[in-house]
């Protein structure tokens, strides 16, 4: 999940 | 989401959707980059791997089908579509791609926030964005002149990731903790290729002329 919250921009 | 961002991600669908439409309502693809469209396949598909395992909104899973779907959609009508296939102009699309796609890999290797498989990805994805647009530029460089569609479509591409980085702006005051570096340089760089696109795009409207670029 740490990887996608800070993924949030297309 | 703030403006900026929401203005970026609507310009980068409008610039999807002018190809579409000129695809589609011309049957032809003459002019287009048919090695930046395949970058683009490569850019979604390397950025998106979280599609299925983590869901951040409905929004934003629905773009991330949409540009996966549509870059898809284009390469195929450029590659398989009877009509279309044939007004590709392969001989100006020659540039040599695949080195993007191994430079940005290998940048992403020594440049990325975290040593992981998702954080490489994403990496390589943020760098092969900035370069995929080369292609297109030198075949529009190549073809002389250039079509409506055909210029407005690189129009609003370079100009989704302008938005991008008034949002990284944006963000950078409003958020304490936020930072995108790799984003940001990239998009920077990104955004700068389209420079000299932007002038003589600028000279064409305002003197209500052809866009010609030089040779």
């Amino acid at each position: 999940q740490s990887f996608s919250l800070n993924k949030d921009e297309l | 989401m703030n403006i900026f961002r929401f203005a970026g991600d609507m310009t980068h669908l409008i610039s999807i959707v002018v190809l579409l439409l000129k695809i589609y309502a011309t049957k032809s693809c003459s002019g287009i980059s048919l090695k930046t469209q395949e970058l683009y396949v490569i850019v979604f598909l390397a950025r998106y791997l979280d599609l299925f395992t983590d869901f951040i909104s409905v929004y934003n899973t629905v773009m991330k089908l949409v540009f996966i779907g549509s870059s898809l959609a284009i390469v195929w009508c450029m590659r398989m579509h009877r009509a279309v296939k044939r007004t590709y102009d392969k001989e100006l699309d020659t540039f040599r791609h695949y080195f993007l796609v191994l430079g940005s890999f290998v940048l992403a290797l020594l440049l990325h926030e975290k040593f992981t498989f998702q954080e490489i990805f994403w990496a390589f994805s943020i760098y092969l964005e900035a370069v995929a647009i080369l292609p297109q530029l030198v075949m529009l460089q190549r073809s002389g002149n250039v079509d409506n569609l055909t210029g407005q479509y690189v129009f609003f591409l370079g100009a989704y990731r302008a938005f991008y980085i008034l949002n990284w702006i944006y963000r950078f005051f409003t958020e304490p903790h936020f930072s995108r570096w790799i984003a940001c340089l990239s998009g920077l760089v990104q955004t700068a290729f389209y420079a000299d696109f932007f002038y003589y795009y600028f000279i064409s409207w305002k003197n209500n002329a052809k866009l010609q670029l030089p040779a």
